[in-house]
Order: structure tokens, then sequence, then C-alpha cells
């Protein structure tokens, strides 16, 4: 089983160290070291899509991981069409499940399907970009959206109050559907824990390479300022563990499903009705 | 006499923030208080530039001061031209002043030219961007050009550093004109200043309107996150001080002059040339 997720958003917004921080808190690199890192050529452009693969490995679970760094888009100075590369790649996964299902043989189906794309928000204060809104309701179509608060550090905390409320009002109101762990669950501190992570959408995300010792030999990952050390495990600083749990604990089976039973099925209701 | 600062960049980059700390830690408000703001309407544009007039006020000596906060750009799908409204405005200053020049009574000639315009670039902590170089490269013909790292707080001082030095590079290779403080003066120490200015740029600067209480009884204006202060005024956080001085003591002669100068007379021979 495979567990594929897409980060996406314009170039600096922390999306690679994001990755790394992910696979250093939490993952094992993949066996096979020359199957680690993947470059996927899209079709139309020469553009390149990286994959980082991964395992998870907990008590009595195992499970690879592919983590897909897109190419930073929206940095030129018309930035009209500089979604197509990760538009495609998703379709593209689509597609190619939907030929190797029709195989009579449906033996080693290699499947890329993205189930979850972090979409970078830039933490300017103010709210969306019109780039912004263009490209997540290209991608709510397709595939589970989780907007994020790139580099949450930007901001301070009654700013971030601000900017999460604002940009959960455009997305009501320019109709974008994103991700929403499901409420009705069987015992209350899953429905608890699946409120408190839909109270902090959109997550603030911070990402850090290094370990920091924030207190004599106590070691933690995060960013050393002149003014303090931020710390990404610390949810007093950022939304970075809710982000986690929600996508490698309680969500997992559910992004999955979801993208099996309705994108993929809205793919190819949309191919077959062409 | 007055003297006139713009401030240019895109939306979000805490410009307007900017203005009010220099405001609240350097100037006096303006008299009267109906020439406070004023908006200025571009002709080609139904876009608004808004001049803030302020006093400053030394021991033996008073200036009026008009700072420029131009409409942040360059959030658009499509960015081409989106630095019209500013290139306009700086000339548009040169032609009313050359007008105002061939009167016969040069009575109350009203001088907007801008003497310096501070340029807000993005802290990606990776480039610049297309843009910031297609704008800049137009700015540095007409106006002393003074690039500022904006949200500085947001990279650590290794980032900075990097950044500084790949900002100094890309602007050297492209040919863009820069203002430098004179270095070839009298005094030994105004010499040590002044290079450690040059140093220091691009200025990374950090914005504050609120005033925080760092230590008891001691307050002062910065930005209080889970983490800890940043401080404006402190050189150890950001290079706020050091573009103060540029501006407002020991360069605002000389930007004056250059305005006058360079930057006007070559406004005027290209004109006359046309
Ligand atoms: N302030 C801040 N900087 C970050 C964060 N994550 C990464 N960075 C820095 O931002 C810069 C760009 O990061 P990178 O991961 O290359 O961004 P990408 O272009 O989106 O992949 C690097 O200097 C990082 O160290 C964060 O959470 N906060
Ligand atoms: N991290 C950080 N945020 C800032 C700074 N200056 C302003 N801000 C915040 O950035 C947001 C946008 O600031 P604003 O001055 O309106 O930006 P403008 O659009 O460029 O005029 C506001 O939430 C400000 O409080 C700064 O130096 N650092």
């Amino acid at each position: 089983a495979t567990f594929t997720i897409m980060v996406a958003g314009e170039s600096g917004l922390g999306k690679t160290t994001f990755i790394n921080t992910l696979f250093q808190t939490s993952l094992k690199p993949h066996q096979d070291p020359t199957e680690r890192h993947n470059k996927f050529q899209s079709a139309q452009e020469t553009v390149e899509i990286g994959i980082v693969r991964a395992i998870l490995e907990e008590k009595n679970f195992k499970i690879r991981l592919n983590i897909i760094d897109t190419p930073g888009f929206g940095n030129n100075v018309n930035n009209n069409d500089s979604w197509t590369p990760i538009i495609d790649f998703i379709d593209d996964q689509h597609e190619s499940y939907m030929k190797q299902e029709r195989q009579p043989l449906r033996t080693n189906k290699k499947d890329l399907r993205v189930h979850a794309c972090l979409y970078f928000i830039r933490p300017t204060g103010h709210s969306l970009k019109p780039l912004d809104i263009e490209i997540m309701q290209r991608l709510s179509t397709r595939v589970n959206l989780i907007p994020v608060i790139a580099k949450a550090d930007t901001l301070s905390p009654a700013e971030l109050d601000t900017f999460k409320t604002r940009i959960r009002e455009i997305i009501e109101a320019q109709d974008i559907n994103i991700y929403t762990p499901p409420l009705e669950l069987d015992d209350p501190a899953s429905a608890e824990h699946a409120k408190q992570l839909i109270e902090s959408m959109p997550f603030a995300i911070i990402g850090a390479e290094e370990e920091i010792e924030i207190s004599p030999g106590k070691f933690s990952r995060g960013r050393k300022y002149p003014w303090g050390v931020v710390e990404v495990e610390n949810d007093e600083h950022c939304d970075f563990k809710k982000l986690r749990s929600l996508l490698l604990r309680t969500n997992m089976l559910d992004l999955v499903l979801s993208t099996n039973e309705i994108h993929f099925e809205n793919f190819r209701s949309t191919k077959l009705g062409a």
C-alpha cells in the first residue's frame, strides 16, 4: 500500500524544507536508495516534479510514502497557466491507473494517485492572491485539498488568527472544496480530535531541518533567531503536529478511500462521458 | 525644504507598517491635519498613490517630509506593466517641476520629486524575482533606488547573510544602479559610518507599530511572538536604524542634491532631446 502526498505552491515558501522536516521527524528512508528520488517529466513542459519515497513504520503497520515536490510557480511576471504541470500530474495518475485497471493481467499496478495535496499560502497577513484562488479551484475538484499557511513564524498570534479567518471566508465565498476530517466518529475522543483539527484550519506550518538546543541537553527541530527559538513540534508555535496527525494517523485511510472512491470516480466518469 | 521618500513593492510586505514605524519613531505629524494625507490619481489607471506628510524636527533643523505609499503590485496572475503607476508618478514630478521652472513667476514651486525610493524585496531566502529585476531596472534610471529586504524577521541570521549576498550578486550582474552613500568624506568617523552602511546593504527591515514591554518598565517598538520579541530599533535584529540614519541624517542632503542634479537633469535632457 502506498500513500501519496503532493506539496504545491509558489517558490520560496519552505515546501522542500517541510518535506524534509516531515521525513526527519516521522519517516524512514526507502530501503532502495536508487528508488528514493525520482524525477517526473511533465509531458507538456520541461518541468521536473520530484518524488521522494519514504517508509512510515509504526508498531503493526508499515506503509510506503510518496511525497511529491512540485516546481514552485507564480514567480514569473505573467503566471497564466503556471499551474498546468501540477494539474496534469494529478490527472495523469488517474489516467494511468484507469489504463492499468483495464489490463487483463492486473499485476504490479503502480499507483501514484495523489491522496492529499498541501497547498502552501504566502503569509502576507492580508488575503489570498488571485493566483491562489485560481489554482485551489482547479485542485479542489481533483484531489483532497489541504491549504496550509507557509512560514507561519512570519505572523504574530493575532495576525495568524485574522489571516486564518480571512482565508476561511474566501474559501467559502469562492466555493473551494477543501478536505475536512469526518466528524461523525464512533468514539468521543476521535470526534473531539477531528473537531480540533477543523478549528485550526488552515494549518499554520513551520519547517526546519536543524536540531536546536532549546534548553540544556534538550534538542528539538526549529529555527534559531536572535530573539528566540521557534519549535516545529510545539503546538504553541504552529500546527505541524496537527497536520502530521491528520496525514499520517487519524485521516490517512479516509484520504486514500476518498481519493479512490470520489476523485477517481469523478475522473473516470468525466473520461467515459467525454 | 521638503524631502520625499517613496516606498514600493508588492502588497503584503509591510510597507505601510514601515511608514508608520518611521513616523512614530522619528517624525512629527504635519501641522495641518487636512494636508496630512493626500491621494494622487495616476493618469493612466484608477490607482491611488497615498502621500503621508510629516515634519522632521531636530535641534536646529526642521524639514517637511513626504512619504509616498504606492499601491502594492505584483499580486495579479499577469503582472505585465504593473509598475506603470509608480514609474509615471516619478516622471510626472520631474515634468511638473520642469514646467514650473519655465514660469516667469517661480513662486510656490510645489516639489514632489522623489529623493529616495525604497524597493521592498520579498524575503523568500532564495533570490530576486523576475518582476523585482524588471522594476528595479526601471526605477534605477530615474530615482535614488534603495532596495530593502522586507519582513526580515522571516530569515535566520545565516539565511539573511546568504540572501543579502545573492541579491548583491544579481544587482551587479543585472547592472542595476543602486544608491550608495559617498565614501570620500572629510572625517574618518563619517567615512567609517558610510562604509558600515554600504556593508549592510540591502538593509534588512522590520516594521512594527506596537510598543512591546521588552523588560519590566522598558518599552520598545517590536513584534511579540510566542518565542520572543523582535525589536525594530535593535541592530542585532535588523537594519532599521541604519536605514533611518541614511535617510534622515547622514545622507539626506546627498539624496536631495543627486536627485536635482543627476536624475532631474537626465529627465530634462531626455525631454528636450526628444
Ligand atoms: N521563516 C521561515 N523560513 C523557512 C521555513 N521553512 C523554510 N524556510 C526557509 O525558506 C527558504 C526557502 O525554503 P525552501 O524549502 O527551499 O522553499 P521552497 O522553494 O518552497 O521549496 C530557506 O531559506 C528555508 O530555510 C519556515 O517555516 N519559516
Ligand atoms: N513578520 C513581519 N510582519 C510584518 C512586518 N511589518 C508588517 N508586518 C505585517 O504584515 C502585514 C501586512 O503589512 P502592511 O504594512 O499592510 O503591508 P503592505 O501591503 O506592504 O503595506 C500586517 O499584518 C503587518 O502587521 C515585519 O517587519 N515583519
